[in-house]
């Protein structure tokens, strides 16, 4: 049984990269 | 014989890539970068071309391909998905780069930061690609000027890592963060086929079986990508934790996940990966657009999507149909057949062969998987 309230609770939230490696090339800008 | 069916798979694979390309009259761009309009692209792509008539040689242009990834969102940005989105445009002219040598593109953050000061006080046309089904879209952010008397912080450490891009910010913190990155790095997503160990790393974590897709783990170990990457980090985790970010494709939603790996280094499920499973567009229900008139704060309810197309892109749904519903068919007899191979080839083996077989982990081929 998937738990579809506990799934959507994570509806707006984003996934932090900023301390990932990573391929892309040059700084993080904001 | 298992090394003939691998290739027979990869065979497979690359033809759908080659069949989508030559269908859209574009013989070089990936299908899931052909819904970016091309004058965004046409600074990319014409710079490698120069490079090789200098006489050097250059890399693929999907692999080169380039955005201002958002690899950081604040809470109150609602507009931009961190991970999915990169930025290939402004007011639907290309992102200002700068070549080098080499014929490689790199942004130009003066000019970038000159048409952010251009709007202040007014919106911004920002035209994003998005890696769930390699859709385009079109976002109007507001550009807010900065007060007269706000004070710009000034890091203490002076670090070389993060230079300034060469121009005073006239408007305030635009709520994410970006990095300049090949669009290809987002298609590196791992699909969730089945479960196989019950009670498992994988079914005690809550993984679920064709909605979830891992795109990526702590530290983004699995940001290089490559088919057997995650099946390697796994393994070199045994008996320890591992966080894995999962994407659920019918809530439309990223979250974290910590999974503890036995002693074995598996992470007990099959996983698919390359292009047939790479993230598919969102399909959210006809009611979205009556709630949205209804509600102040809409939340889209998506709809699950169909296994039968989950995988193709919307720009190019009719393509690959003849070519999926060939290996529909082929699923009722020929896995069957390479499944009791398999396992014929086990009963066999001593105790020894079976512990060292377990560890290969090997893809069952007609399902284009690895097995972690």
């Amino acid at each position: 049984e998937v738990d579809r309230v506990m799934l959507n609770k994570w509806r707006q939230w984003n996934v932090d990269m900023t301390t990932w490696r990573s391929i892309g090339s040059g700084p993080i800008m904001e | 014989m298992f090394r003939i069916a691998k290739n027979l798979v990869r065979t497979f694979e690359q033809s759908v890539q080659d069949t989508l390309a030559l269908s859209q009259d574009s013989s070089n761009l990936d299908a899931f970068f052909q819904s970016i309009p091309p004058n965004l692209l046409s600074a990319q792509l014409e710079s490698p071309v120069d490079a090789v008539s200098e006489g050097v040689k250059h890399t693929n242009v999907n692999e080169t391909l380039s955005g201002l990834r958002i690899v950081w969102v604040d809470e109150m940005q609602f507009q931009l998905q961190s991970f999915f989105d990169y930025i290939v445009g402004f007011n639907d002219d290309p992102v200002p780069v700068v070549s080098n040598q080499h014929g490689f593109s790199y942004p130009d953050y003066r000019r970038i930061t000159s048409i952010f000061n251009e709007h202040c006080g007014r919106t911004l046309k920002v035209n994003i690609w998005s890696a769930k089904g390699g859709t385009f879209r079109d976002e109007y952010i507001s550009i807010i000027s900065k007060e007269s008397d706000d004070l710009d912080d000034v890091s203490l450490n002076h670090d070389e890592r993060r230079p300034s891009s060469g121009e005073a910010h006239q408007f305030q913190a635009l709520g994410f963060k970006v990095q300049w990155t090949p669009l290809i790095a987002s298609t590196f997503t791992y699909h969730i086929l089945n479960v196989n160990i019950p009670d498992g790393p994988a079914q005690s974590a809550g993984l679920i079986p064709d909605e979830d897709y891992i795109i990526g783990c702590q530290d983004g170990l699995l940001a290089t990508g490559g088919e057997t990457l995650l099946q390697d980090i796994v393994r070199s985790r045994a008996n320890y934790d591992l966080v894995l970010y999962v994407y659920n494709k019918v809530s439309d939603c990223v979250r974290p996940i910590t999974v503890h790996i036995g002693p074995d280094g598996r992470l007990g499920c099959n996983v698919g990966y390359g292009f047939l499973h790479r993230i598919p567009t969102v399909k959210h229900c006809p009611q979205q657009a009556q709630q949205q008139g209804q509600d102040d704060n809409p939340v889209p309810v998506p709809v699950p999507v169909e296994s039968e197309t989950a995988f193709v892109p919307s720009a190019f749904t009719a393509p690959p149909v003849p070519t999926k519903k060939k290996s529909k068919n082929k699923k009722g007899t020929q896995p069957l057949a390479m499944d009791d191979y398999f396992n014929e080839g086990r009963d066999k083996s001593s105790t020894a062969a079976k512990s060292a077989e377990s560890d290969i982990l090997a893809p069952p081929p007609q399902k284009q998987s690895s097995s972690d």
